[in-house]
């Protein structure tokens, strides 16, 4: 069975065979169904599915095209990575984050980032509004319009200002997963977070804690602090905001 | 509580193992029954060209928040280089000459395959009542008390 693969990759890198490479694409083909459905379950509802499994579909191609099987790797993991890639590239190529919701998140971050400093401590929600002029309900729709953009566009969104500084997402599943080896830096970097949540209100420290150490869904969350799914969507975006600025700092 | 969260643990690697194999099974049904309907004369397209609506889901729709914890894309351990029924399903390389293939065994390997799959999404529904229960009895210790956030920082 494996043999018969194993010789259209001969065959297709060899000597360019059409109908091997078409075989090749086909066979793998499988693969673009689970990663654009998991891709999809972390971008806005409104993305259409079908959109997501086309452009994953190039992503396949381009892997079959450009995969060296002389160097021994499986092609499975080389092929997901490459199809995750293509669809988030498409994404972002489509501009999928509205400008109106971009300009906000800074302009969220900025009076947050303003209040801090002053305040020394986190602002609550009443504060941001008042500073950015608004009612703190008009601000709540703000912080839900974000949250709905999902995981994948809040952890760009919130690293757009500064590059490579390590984002929220890369920082949190490596704490939990504990480390027998733990460098250093690691034990440094879990200590400043539970130190920057620790210093959240109570409500923002309970959201953050119970969705990245202890797992929870949002709706499960919902149902431990008595409050609406969406409700909880609006306290998580605006401590993963406050965090990111204790961060930065 | 820690015995919970070990068991809750469990269920999602059971998750993401059931969800790559369903995933992966669905794919070549849907690929069959593409093939059975060009046979028939229904579809006159290539599979290539028509590859993306093949794969689609069926109805949209989505059980997760889109805010909820991005999905691992790690692959199961074994896929396909084990010796269980669905690595062999998925080791065999029938899509790559579908077109030379007869009817009958067509038709054979899609009836295997969706007995399989079947199995596999009533297993992984299995594992989502266990997943309920047990969250379900971690957030009742969080509302009741007896369980505190602030020993997890
Ligand atoms: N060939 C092929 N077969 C497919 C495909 N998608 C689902 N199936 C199979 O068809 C059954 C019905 O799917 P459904 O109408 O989408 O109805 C589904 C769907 O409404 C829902 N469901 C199950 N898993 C998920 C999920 O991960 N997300 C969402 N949003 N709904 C799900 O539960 C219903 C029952 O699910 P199951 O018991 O797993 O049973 C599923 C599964 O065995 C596909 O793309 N190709
Ligand atoms: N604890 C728990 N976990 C659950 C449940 N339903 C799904 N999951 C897990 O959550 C992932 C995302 O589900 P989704 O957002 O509905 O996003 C789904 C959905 O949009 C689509 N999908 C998968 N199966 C079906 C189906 O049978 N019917 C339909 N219509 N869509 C499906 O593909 C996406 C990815 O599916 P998967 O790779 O299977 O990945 C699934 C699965 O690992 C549940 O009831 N409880």
């Amino acid at each position: 069975r494996d043999q018969a693969i194993h010789d259209l990759w001969i065959e297709y890198k060899d000597s360019g065979d059409e109908r091997a490479r078409e075989g090749l694409i086909l066979h793998y083909s499988p693969l673009v169904k689970f990663v654009a459905g998991r891709v999809g379950s972390g971008l806005p509802r409104n993305v259409d599915q079908n959109d997501l499994v086309s452009f994953g579909t190039f992503g396949l191609i381009d892997a079959v095209d450009k995969f060296e099987p002389e160097r021994g790797f499986k092609f499975e993991t080389y092929a997901v990575n490459r199809i995750e890639g293509a669809i988030l590239d498409e994404m972002r190529a489509l501009d999928w984050v509205p400008r109106s919701v971009r300009s906000r998140v800074r302009e969220i971050q900025r009076t947050m980032a303003e209040l801090e400093h002053r305040l020394q401590r986190t602002p609550t929600e009443e504060e941001v509004a008042d500073a950015m002029g608004v009612p703190p309900d008009t601000l709540r729709t703000h912080l839900g319009e974000i949250a709905n953009l999902g995981f994948v566009a809040l952890d760009e969104l919130l690293n757009a200002s500064e590059k490579g500084s390590g984002s929220i997402s890369d920082i949190i599943p490596d704490l939990t997963a504990v480390d027998p080896s733990g460098s250093f830096e690691k034990e440094e970097t879990r200590y400043l977070l539970a130190d920057s949540i620790n210093r959240l209100p109570d409500r923002e420290r309970l959201v953050l804690t119970l969705y990245y150490y202890e797992g929870l869904t949002l709706s499960e969350i919902g149902g431990v602090l008595n409050v609406t799914e969406s409700r909880v969507c609006q306290i998580h975006t605006k401590a993963v905001m406050s965090l990111r600025n204790r961060f930065i700092e | 509580i820690d015995d919970l969260r070990s068991r809750r643990s469990i269920c999602d690697e059971l998750d993401t193992e059931l969800s790559y194999y369903r995933r992966m099974i669905q794919g070549r049904i849907d690929l069959l029954d593409f093939e059975l309907r060009r046979r028939s004369g229904e579809e006159t397209r290539s599979l290539i060209e028509a590859l993306p609506e093949i794969l689609a889901d069926s109805a949209s729709g989505r059980t997760s928040n889109p805010l909820d914890r991005e999905l691992s894309l790690d692959l199961p351990e074994l896929a396909g280089g084990g010796a269980r029924e669905v690595d062999t399903a998925l080791s065999d390389g029938f899509l790559a000459h579908l077109p030379t293939i007869e009817v009958d065994e067509l038709r054979r390997i899609r009836d295997s395959l969706s007995e399989m799959e079947a199995k596999i999404s009533e297993q992984r529904r299995a594992v989502y009542d266990a997943h309920d229960i047990i969250t379900g009895e971690i957030t009742k210790r969080y509302r009741e008390g007896t369980a505190s956030a602030d020993e997890l920082l």
